[in-house]
């Protein structure tokens, strides 16, 4: 998927963790995306 | 909380300039996260890579013998950016419509009641209006 960026979101205390990748391929779970 | 989400996250095709915003994002993150979570993070990330492009831009124009100082002013510029543009979500329906999504559903939320299909979730965003 190439580099994956890694960002920490803070909204009202709640802190999510975001991941983002140039391509599904090798990222997301296998749903037959490019 | 634990669970995991991942969406496709594109610009709203009639709403967005797409020469502005022409990249698919492919994200991943918790279920746990809300609508306006993502929101935030979209505003972060367009605005870090709109001052990476700017600082690009002005050490190009740096080499050239242009002014210096350009770069702590698209600095501020896109620190102004992070704070205070913003973006709404919207999720396909039927018909080629979109729905705006409140900012308090979780993505897990969105996932379960508007999107229903095994396949990552398909987000699309554009600037909110009243800005």
């Amino acid at each position: 998927p190439g580099e994956v960026t890694v960002t920490d979101v803070t909204i009202n205390s709640l802190t999510v963790t975001f991941r983002e990748a140039l391509a599904a391929k090798g990222f997301f779970r296998g749903w037959g995306l490019e | 909380p634990g669970s995991e989400i991942e969406l496709v996250f594109r610009p709203h095709p009639l709403l967005v300039n797409t020469q502005d915003y022409s990249q698919t994002r492919y994200v991943k993150t918790t279920a746990n996260a809300t609508v306006d979570h993502l929101s935030k993070y979209l505003a972060l990330r367009i605005a870090l890579e709109d001052r990476q492009r700017d600082s690009q831009s002005d050490a190009g124009t740096e080499k050239e013998g242009g002014a210096k100082g350009g770069n702590a002013a698209a600095e501020g510029a896109s620190l102004k950016n992070i704070s205070e543009k913003q973006y709404t979500i919207y999720i396909p329906t039927s018909g080629g419509q979109f729905s705006t999504l409140n900012g308090s559903l979780t993505l897990e939320l969105v996932n379960e009641k508007y999107w229903k299909v095994r396949k990552p979730l398909e987000l699309y965003y554009a600037p909110t209006k009243d800005q």
